[in-house]
């Protein structure tokens, strides 16, 4: 419904879930997500991030999200 | 963990333009 793909939700939700103020590590995403490719990881988060849903922060390895912050 | 000024500053400026491109994907699809 809100015009994601379900592997792009569930990343968008997991970065989400995350409160610390650098965001979550892609590190973690791979460690949280076993079993999906990293290249469907890498894509998804490129994609949310064009999409202004996600936002990096102390490098690019570390991602937060833009709506409920 | 602790943020140095410049580290949030630069957070912040992140998280403004991607609520721009946000905003800007959004409008595009009206």
């Amino acid at each position: 419904t809100n015009g994601l793909t379900p592997h792009q939700s569930q990343i968008l939700s997991l970065i989400k879930s995350c409160k610390g103020n650098e965001g979550m590590a892609f590190e973690e995403l791979k460690n949280r997500l076993h079993g999906m490719n990293v290249n469907t990881i890498r894509q998804a988060v490129e994609f949310l991030s064009n999409e202004g849903h996600i936002y990096s922060t102390i490098d690019d390895e570390h991602y937060k999200c833009t709506d409920g912050d | 963990v602790c943020l140095t000024e410049e580290q949030k500053r630069k957070i912040e400026e992140n998280r403004q333009r991607a609520l721009a491109r946000r905003a800007e994907r959004l409008a595009a699809q009206q």
